[in-house]
């Protein structure tokens, strides 16, 4: 019943002997914790009703309900490798939705890849799915994302600056884009949970201390504005993302940039062959 | 200059409003996904030139046989490198990390690899940490790189095991075109796959 625990000399994160799923991130360095969920959900894309003819498609993102459906259910199966150089914790669903918690030894992140995909439509339903964090953070209704992983842009729940906005969709029309770091704040505590993504995607925080990241989209009606097909994605994604869990001050916010370089930069492996000893060849 | 213009015009191209928000229908999304591939196949090839030519400046350049060549590998997301293949009959595979940022970076490489048993030396400070994961089957091996700004750094991976696999520690291994099932402690069978 213990917890599964992966730790470095800057953050221990731990999670669940049950499921595999994340409980909580503490900073090592100013030894404040968090505590976390982590759940993949799927909102029921619009096919069009009384209201309206709108379908969700490629330019629309137009769920039926303001709730979503917890994407799967069961319980995956968890693997734990622990080295040297990193320790992984891997939950395998199925082919179609893996999800790995790595952190590296000189890392002051965890690193999550997802595999999701081909999204299933047998049901004659597509899907809009979304991998929602929740936090303790305190974040009064605001959360930040980049505009070209330059300039962060705040965003305000059912807000905008510069006119009086009539809210009539309460969860697409808090969605907003990300292209490299999103993140919610918590001033009175003075922390800061960060997403560093390596693709442009949307993002929202429909409830204080939540950050939801959309994954992969696949709707089956055309939404009727130009393009003349749905938007019926059928491949699988495989995505890297960061997560950083630190204090709010000017050190961390010069921090996550070249974190969000690295990933969109990464690293170029180029290979030869040589029959020569290591000493030869250098 | 002529293959890195091959990229330049895609990612004109690609500039397009519809290329960038997705918004295209899925022959159209196609076409933009095989030009840069075009043009990302090209530039890589030029990496290659480049760096093989930087290779012969500063090492051995008396003998054209001292001349590595360089290739890239479009694989390294898939379960087996075929980069890395060579590692498999005894040969060491040198690899060069390039690095695009302007800043020293300290960061780990993950490669496909198709053995277990494996040491990375560094061109700088000799035999460094290494670690090999298996997920399902697959050897993942995992170092850290230190790369300067701009440019490369070199690490060779040279095979320590002997003709044989671990079949306890190993229970299934993809070899090319066959899977070696074990159990019970010793080889069972070959059988094609």
């Amino acid at each position: 019943n213990d917890p599964i625990i992966l730790e470095n000399d800057y953050i221990n994160v731990q999670f669940s002997s049950q499921d595999g799923s994340i409980l909580s991130i503490t900073n090592k360095t100013s030894g404040v914790t968090s505590s976390i969920t982590q759940e993949y959900i799927w909102y029921n894309p619009s096919v069009g009703n009384d209201d309206s003819a709108q379908c969700s498609g490629a330019y629309i993102f137009r769920p039926v309900e303001d709730f979503a459906y917890p994407y799967n259910n069961a319980t995956p199966s968890v693997s734990i490798i622990r080295g040297e150089i990193s320790s992984s914790i891997r939950r395998f669903w199925s082919n179609e939705m893996v999800q790995t918690f790595r952190l590296y030894s000189n890392a002051d992140h965890l690193e999550v890849e997802e595999i999701i995909g081909p999204i299933d439509i047998s049901d004659g339903i597509g899907k809009e799915i979304v991998s929602r964090y929740t936090t303790t953070l305190v974040t009064d209704q605001t959360w930040y994302s980049d505009s070209q992983g330059m300039e962060m842009q705040k965003r305000i729940t059912n807000y905008r600056p510069s006119w009086n906005l009539t809210v009539v969709q309460p969860t697409s029309g808090n969605y907003v884009p990300v292209n490299a770091i999103a993140y919610i704040q918590d001033p009175n505590q003075s922390l800061q949970f960060t997403i560093v993504t390596d693709r442009s995607r949307g993002c929202a925080s429909l409830r204080d201390g939540q950050l939801d990241m959309m994954m992969h989209r696949r709707t089956l009606k055309d939404d009727g504005r130009g393009v003349g097909q749905p938007m019926n994605e059928s491949t699988q994604i495989v995505t890297t993302s960061k997560l950083i869990f630190h204090d709010i001050s000017s050190y961390a916010q010069s921090h996550y940039r070249p974190a969000a370089l690295s990933l969109s930069h990464p690293l170029l492996p180029m290979f030869t062959t040589t029959q020569q000893s290591s000493n030869d060849w250098n | 200059v002529d293959d890195i213009v091959i990229m330049r015009e895609v990612m004109g191209i690609a500039q397009h409003h519809d290329a960038v928000s997705g918004t295209e229908q899925q022959h159209v999304a196609d076409d933009y996904a095989e030009r840069l591939s075009i043009g990302n196949c090209a530039s890589l090839e030029t990496i290659n030139t480049v760096v093989g030519t930087l290779l012969t400046a500063n090492g051995n350049s008396k003998s054209a046989a001292a001349t590595p060549t360089i290739s890239f590998c479009p694989l390294l997301n898939q379960s087996i490198c075929p980069a890395t293949d060579p590692l498999s009959s005894g040969t060491s595979v040198p690899v060069l990390i390039y690095n695009s940022l302007s800043w020293t970076r300290n960061e780990p490489v993950r490669i496909p690899i198709p053995i277990a048993n494996v040491t990375v030396t560094s061109s700088s400070n000799g035999s460094i940490t290494s670690q090999v994961n298996q997920i399902n089957g697959t050897f993942i091996l995992e170092f850290l790189a230190t790369i300067p700004p701009l440019g490369y750094s070199t690490y060779i991976i040279t095979s320590t095991a002997s003709d044989f696999v671990e079949p306890n520690s190993i229970p299934a291994i993809i070899i090319q075109d066959e899977i070696i099932v074990s159990g019970g402690g010793k080889i069972n069978e070959k059988v094609s796959y």
